[in-house]
């Protein structure tokens, strides 16, 4: 970043500038900037890069998490319910998710759960193939939670150590649709114990500041997310509303989307995600 | 609500005579701060500050209007006339067959789009055909079969052809059907994609189409401005839809795409049945904007 050499005003509106560009949003930037401040005038840095790294250190610490993000659970099967609002990526990110465990040794299956939208059974079993994981499914028009219900239960009795589960995609504001989602996770607990459900909300990198709506929104639903999975963070967006929801809610990012190939997907690091947001 | 917080900045100034640099500062970073918390771009929301407050400077608060209510006005309606003043049609070509192009970021609702038009023209009793130009998403070809049954719309589809192929191969179908309109739905694809941005236009320079409509999620923060930029410069984007409206989100990105780009607004996606879609209304937009 080309930004002002002193350490002023001038340094701390293009530091404001970066965040919001970047999605941070208005009240969790100018936290980070207030926080900023105190550092400066208690530690008296007078040098601008010094300023950058101290503002990278502290983003780091909001967004860390020690906990490795393919941890599953020591009895199986480990079930993972993938939801989210239209269009973010859950469908592919199963299918990349179905290779990242199945090429690390573990016993992968993948559900067809959302019955709704047009081909998206068609849709996973692609992925599916590509990633030659088990795959059950039901007819179009099914009730979501008796597939996954279905899914589960042979999921367990195959030994299997990883479950995906795709959802459908629905706006958090369509009451009816969260009831839906809690009502799966309620079915598949009568099969596995709650403790091995693990609902991860998939956001789109591109989403601004209704991220943070749509993350307390689900987390209601399912009684707790486990994770976030972000996707196309390949564009120009930078995601900085993970930021803003990292500060509000303790739900660690897992995985982050890089590309529609089923290789374009990785565990979150903080240190060179904070790289990317000021570059 | 941004009046309520107006409301409550200006209760200090009652009574005022004319509004100055000073006593308006205090409003005008209340403006900044909603339009940025609505999703509006960093430098869209810097120029709409300043033009606000240039017109605001100086102005006469006349008796019947207090301070406040003088800036939600000149906020107002300064935002209706940036997102466009009135409802932009969608433009048909008078010899058919009519070609609208479908292009946009991946999942950003084009092929639910495409489908919906379909139904909408046919339901106005042209002849339509839908255009299955992605041959890289896995079912998308299936998924835009499956909602062309739905709605009785035939779609042509050559697989997993190339684009340009795929869309000629359409042309020339209609000509000999006396199609009317043909709606080409396109891969998603990242702006910064230069292979499939050029891909794009290399099918507008064969197909000529009369409409190149962008559609951009509602809920798409900063970023919105690179996207419509790219897309404009490179294919000179006819309309903008904006979809997935019938969420919460506040839509700042409609005001920094027509910003950055000039270009109209022209639909809003407002949800996944076919029949969910409406014309752009500024004026409405300009409040969910404003909160
Ligand atoms: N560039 C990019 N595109 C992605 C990424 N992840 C998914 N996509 C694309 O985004 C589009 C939507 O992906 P889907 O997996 O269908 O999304 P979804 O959430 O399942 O959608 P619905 O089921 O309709 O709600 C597709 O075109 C994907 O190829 C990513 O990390 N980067
Ligand atoms: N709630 C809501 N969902 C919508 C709307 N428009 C599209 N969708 C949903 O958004 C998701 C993505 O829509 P698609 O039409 O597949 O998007 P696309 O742009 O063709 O996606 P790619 O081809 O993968 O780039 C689907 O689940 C649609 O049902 C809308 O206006 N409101
Ligand atoms: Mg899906
Ligand atoms: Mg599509």
């Amino acid at each position: 970043v080309g930004m002002a050499a002193k350490v002023d005003d001038n340094l701390l509106d293009e530091i404001e500038e970066i965040l919001i560009q970047g999605d941070v949003g208005v009240s969790a930037s100018m936290k980070i900037i207030e926080n900023l401040k105190k550092k400066v005038a208690h530690d008296n840095i007078k040098d601008a890069e010094q300023v950058i790294t101290e503002l990278k250190t502290e983003i780091s610490l909001i967004i860390q998490s020690d906990r490795d993000p393919g941890q599953l659970n020591e009895v199986g099967p480990t079930v993972w319910l993938i939801m989210g609002v239209n269009g973010t990526g859950k469908t592919t990110s199963v299918g990349k998710l179905a290779k990242y465990f199945s090429d690390s040794g573990k016993k992968t299956m993948v559900a067809a759960c959302d019955t709704f939208r047009a081909a998206a059974v068609e849709q996973l079993s692609i992925w599916a193939e590509r990633s030659g994981v088990e795959f059950i499914k039901a007819k179009d028009g099914t009730d979501p939670a008796s597939v996954a219900f279905d899914a589960v239960s042979a999921a367990k009795a195959r030994g299997i150590d990883i479950l995906l589960v795709d959802t459908a995609g629905r706006l958090h504001t369509k009451s009816h649709l969260m009831e839906e989602l809690g009502k799966i996770k309620r079915v598949i607990s009568k099969v596995v114990p709650v403790e091995n459900i693990k609902p991860k909300l998939v956001l789109d990198g591109t989403t601004g500041q209704n991220a943070l709506s749509q993350v307390k929104i689900f987390t209601d639903a399912v009684e707790g997310c486990d994770g976030l999975i972000v996707t196309k963070l390949d564009g120009t967006a930078k995601g900085g509303v993970v930021i803003a929801i990292a500060e509000e809610m303790s739900v660690p990012i897992d995985f982050i989307g890089l590309g529609e190939q089923i290789d374009d997907l990785k565990p979150f690091d903080p240190q060179s995600y904070v790289d990317a947001l000021f570059e | 609500s941004l009046t309520e917080k107006l409301e409550a900045t200006f209760k200090k100034l009652r009574g005022l005579g004319t509004l100055t640099e000073d006593n308006i500062k205090e409003a005008l970073k209340e403006i900044r701060r909603a339009l940025l918390e609505a999703d509006v771009n960093y430098k869209v929301t810097k120029d709409f500050i300043q033009d606000v407050q240039a017109e605001a400077v100086g102005a006469e608060t006349i008796r019947s209007v207090e301070p406040g209510q003088l800036i939600v006005k000149i906020v107002h309606e300064k935002m209706i006339k940036l997102l466009g003043e009135k409802t932009a049609e969608i433009q048909i070509s008078e010899r058919p067959p009519s070609i609208i192009m479908i292009c946009g970021l991946q999942g950003s609702g084009k092929t639910t789009l495409t489908a919906k038009l379909g139904l909408l023209y046919k339901k106005k009793k042209q002849k339509v055909l839908l255009v299955a130009a992605d041959p890289y998403r896995p079912a998308a070809v299936k998924q835009l079969q499956t909602l062309g049954k739905q709605i009785d719309v035939e779609v042509f589809e050559m697989g997993q052809s190339d684009p340009v192929t795929i869309c000629k191969g359409a042309i020339s179908k209609a000509r000999k059907e006396f199609v009317d309109l043909i709606i080409f739905d396109t891969a998603g694809r990242l702006h910064i994609d230069e292979e499939l941005m050029n891909e794009l236009s290399d099918i507008k320079k064969m197909a000529n189409p009369r409409e190149i409509l962008l559609v951009a999620d509602a809920m798409t923060g900063q970023d919105a401005v690179n996207v419509a930029r790219e897309f404009h410069e490179k294919l000179n984007v006819t309309g903008v839809v904006l979809s997935k409206m019938d969420g919460d989100a506040r839509g700042g990105a409609a005001l920094s795409i027509r910003g950055v780009t000039g270009c109209p607004l022209k639909l809003v996606g407002i949800g996944e049945k076919l029949t969910d879609l409406e014309p752009f209304h500024p004026d409405r937009m300009a409040s969910r904007i404003l909160g």
